[in-house]
């Protein structure tokens, strides 16, 4: 099972379309391994993107340094899909 | 039995496959499961329909999953039939739907991504056919369809998450609701339940143009936005695909439009701002009991203005 450990999902919010083209360029760099689960569309319009821990301070350094405006949507991913595990394996237990 | 099938928790998919045994032997009367086709790894498509007889109906069509891990959406549809199998005969609206009308639901529009998400990789959310010349696998099956197939807002790259495929229904998933659809010959609207941005959208994502019947879907979908919010005061932005997110070349509701089904719209449906689309367990009945009065609302006003 692939594991999430240390993942973030940042939820940032774009101010103009200047900032939504850099989003989506940073959305086109391969290397960084970005998922973004909402696009960057248009301005007011979070963007969520899933970023491995490896570059987590490398994307957080490039926003931070554009003065996006983000938040921290999930801290750690795994933690979030270990809890959703071990709830559906008490929801079977439970059933039984 | 369908008493024992917690709707309140996400499932496999054998358990899914199994209530819908359950709920077709329990509502015997208007519910029948069909296999509609078979995935790439040759799982079953099945669609539970909702008909109080005769053939050839006008019907509505209703998908989920279609993205793997939006499991919101797959839990949403059980529920979702439950409601509609449960309505039957209690609920004056639902009654009369399905005395003029048939439904045809299908909970779980990507099997094979499904399993995947729950056996190996929880994130997947393409297909699982394998991609010539490439070590990638997948495609988007909301890119594959015949709608402006290889436009704008769709990647030729099979490594992407939006990866289109090499051709226009060359998915069987997509091709095998095509051909129902085809061979069905009057389905009046197409619902598909996608998650999650608490969007309602209509055609087009593939153009930027409004759509011929733009006024009236608009409305429409303002007012099941409007219903949607009634019950926990859900806001969902309403517009077309290509105006509300992006320009989405290959889209399902696009197809379906263009096709001649007037009534096609695609939900994204409930976010708490807080998980994604990881939405905790407890959320999918609120999240399911809003999209039902939202489809409610549309469903009505199809079966009010044929056309």
């Amino acid at each position: 099972l692939e594991t999430y450990v240390g993942h973030q999902v940042l939820r940032i919010k774009p101010k103009n379309e200047e900032e939504i083209k850099k989003l989506q360029h940073l959305e086109t760099m391969g290397h960084l391994e970005l998922d973004f689960w909402k696009n960057p569309t248009a301005p007011s319009f979070p963007a969520d993107v899933r970023i491995p821990a490896k570059r987590v301070p490398l994307v957080k350094a490039f926003l931070e340094s554009h003065g996006f405006e983000y938040s921290v949507l999930i801290k750690d991913l795994q933690v979030v899909l270990d809890k959703e595990k071990q709830d559906m394996a008490q929801s079977l237990q439970k059933d039984r | 039995s369908t008493a024992t099938f917690n709707y309140g928790t996400y499932h496999s998919l054998d358990s899914i496959y199994a209530e819908l045994d359950h709920l077709a032997s329990a509502f015997n009367n208007i519910v029948r499961k069909i296999q509609i086709g078979e995935s790439y790894e040759k799982r079953p498509l099945f669609v539970l329909k909702f008909s109080t007889g005769g053939r050839k109906r006008p019907a509505i069509w209703l998908d989920a999953g279609i993205h793997s891990r939006e499991w919101v959406t797959q839990a949403s549809a059980m529920w979702i039939a439950k409601q509609i199998a449960s309505e039957y005969g209690n609920d004056p609206s639902t009654t009369s739907l399905l005395n003029k009308m048939d439904i045809f639901l299908l909970p779980v529009a990507n099997p094979d991504g499904y399993v995947f998400t729950h056996t190996t990789n929880r994130m997947w959310r393409k297909t699982r056919s394998r991609n010539k010349g490439s070590l990638c696998v997948g495609v988007d099956p909301n890119r594959n369809w015949d709608a402006g197939f290889g436009g704008p807002g769709a990647s030729n790259n099979p490594c992407s998450d939006s990866y289109r495929g090499p051709r226009a229904n060359s998915e069987v998933e997509v091709k095998s609701i095509v051909d129902f659809i085809r061979n069905h010959g009057n389905i009046q609207a197409f619902l598909t339940l996608h998650s999650y941005s608490q969007l309602l959208m209509y055609p087009y994502g593939y153009k930027c143009t409004q759509a011929a019947d733009y006024d009236e879907l608009d409305n429409l979908a303002r007012a099941a936005a409007y219903s949607i919010r009634s019950i926990y005061d859900t806001t969902f932005k309403v517009g077309s695909i290509c105006k509300t997110i992006y320009q989405a070349s290959g889209s399902s509701i696009d197809w379906s439009y263009d096709y001649g089904i007037k009534y096609s719209f695609a939900f994204e449906l409930r976010d708490t701002g807080r998980f994604g689309f990881l939405l905790p367990a407890n959320q999918i009945i609120p999240t399911a009991e809003e999209t039902w009065l939202g489809l409610k609302t549309i469903m009505e006003h199809v079966r009010d203005n044929p056309y």
